[in-house]
């Protein structure tokens, strides 16, 4: 959710469903339309969700059913009330909250007219929380939360399709489609090295001057844009004095530190200087994280570091005391999408978050804590998206 | 009844207070946390102004922090009963 007032956009509340084949019921209909007319405009409000994903949703009659759908008056049993005509028109929760979605049966509910409240525009609206996104700031959005009136000709703001297919991905049957705003690094020209014919590396990172780097064996590789940067690979030893190579793990922390970690040590540079009496031990500097581990980063959801190791992960927060609580190690599979022995991890100047194993990485969706969901899919091949090959 | 204002005028200042106030509160802009205990229970101002301004721009509208004319206006439309503001 954009916190800078001059970038609008849709929010996502932070839960989704897991599966996509959804149902639902209409437990309660209002009083005053015809049960198969509202069957319909529910049924046409979902679809506004369905065009542009793989979410499916089928009518059921008995539960057990994903969103139960309600008309209610005043107090209906969820300590949340009603108000009758106008004021609040309906409300749902979300996902985790189970997605039920109820409406305010003083309303003067209509189909297809200029009176009273539209129930179809209401719904897709409704179902948009039920599936996880909440409130946009985008005045032409479905999800913005006032009712302006029946709108016959109503469409889906770009907004909304943005927001959902966050959720869900894009839709992959025929169908209406939306290109991604992510732009895919592509290379431009072919480049021999030697990370073409084994893309697997030891560690990536990027440095406080915001350079991208790769290591391999006793070489490092400086990343652009979209290719391997002319001149390299270098030695470790030239780029870092006192590294040696074969290195397991490296981030830079916020304080402008970059920390490697080989083995049972770890060593800390203030740009391409060591910074002190270094390597230490990783059981005196970071207590509570194992030795020899696969991957590190500084996650940009909060900024603290996670270590990875086999099938575990460790968050490790320099603030607290002590600063790995005694819930971790946690499984990775925790990281929707992300494998276990994974070679290297990389919070990126875009935003997201990749991880990279064997030859291939995984682009992570912090806001959705899953791998994207993209076309084409990741995993990816590392040599020619990012590497240039 | 305050000596100098007419009692009508502040039956009205004293309902939009109750109900802006509600609102703001309905829908996520004022938090739980929002009364100040050394005031007996009253908001204190610059809370009340953020919640104002946080709506107006969530709003799309002028960020005055007063309960002005497009403000209650658009706090008087039909709407979604789920918060803007979530956690």
């Amino acid at each position: 959710f954009g916190t800078d007032s001059r970038s609008k956009r849709y929010a996502l509340q932070g839960s989704r469903w897991k599966v996509k084949a959804l149902t639902y019921r209409i437990a309660k209909y209002p009083k005053r339309l015809n049960k198969g007319d509202v069957d319909k405009e529910i049924a046409k409000a979902f679809s506004v969700w369905s065009e542009y994903t793989d979410l499916t949703f089928t009518p059921k009659r008995t539960n057990p059913v994903h969103i139960e759908i309600r008309f209610e008056e005043n107090e209906h049993g969820d300590g949340d009330p009603f108000d009758g005509p106008g004021g609040t028109l309906a409300h749902a929760y979300f996902p985790v909250y189970g997605g039920d979605a109820h409406f305010d049966d003083a309303e003067y509910w209509t189909i297809g007219s200029t009176r009273g409240t539209n129930l179809f525009q209401v719904a897709a609206h409704e179902f948009g929380h039920s599936l996880g996104l909440s409130h946009s700031d985008v005045r032409s959005a479905l999800m913005a939360p006032f009712y302006r009136g029946y709108d016959p000709h109503f469409r889906l703001d770009s907004d909304d399709v943005q927001g959902i297919q966050a959720l869900y991905g894009r839709k992959t049957s025929s169908g209406a489609t939306t290109p991604t705003k992510t732009t895919p690094r592509t290379s431009v020209n072919t480049v021999n090295n030697e990370l073409c014919k084994d893309a697997k590396i030891d560690a990536i990172f990027s440095s406080a001057d915001g350079m991208t780097y790769a290591f391999k064996g006793d070489m490092y590789y400086r990343l652009t844009e979209n290719a391997v940067a002319e001149g390299y690979p270098k030695r470790i030893s030239e780029g870092w004095p006192g590294l040696p190579g074969n290195i397991d793990a490296a981030f830079t922390y916020k304080n402008g530190k970059t920390y490697f970690f080989q083995g049972s040590k770890y060593w800390r540079y203030n740009g391409r200087q060591v910074d002190g009496d270094y390597p230490k031990p990783i059981s005196e500097g970071f207590t509570g994280i194992p030795d020899n581990i696969d991957a590190a980063l500084v996650w940009g959801g909060n900024g603290k570091i996670y270590f990875y190791k086999g099938t575990r992960f460790w968050r490790f927060d320099p603030l607290k005391r002590p600063p790995v609580k005694s819930t971790y190690p946690k499984p990775i599979s925790n990281w929707e999408g992300v494998p276990n022995n994974i070679d290297g991890a990389l919070q990126y100047t875009n935003g997201y978050t990749y991880f990279f194993k064997d030859n291939k990485y995984y682009r992570f969706n912090d806001r959705t804590f899953s791998v994207d969901a993209a076309d084409p899919p990741f995993p990816r091949p590392t040599a020619h998206w990012w590497f240039g090959c | 009844y305050p000596k100098r204002l007419n009692k009508g005028d502040v039956d009205k200042e004293i309902a939009k207070a109750f109900q802006y106030g509600i609102y703001l509160s309905q829908f996520g802009y004022l938090p739980a946390s929002a009364r100040n205990p050394s005031n007996g229970g009253l908001l204190q101002e610059e809370t009340w102004t953020k919640a104002i301004q946080d709506f107006q721009g969530f709003a799309g509208i002028n960020v005055t922090g007063e309960l002005d004319e497009e403000t209650m206006e658009l706090m008087s439309l039909p709407r979604c009963g789920v918060k803007d503001k979530v956690g």
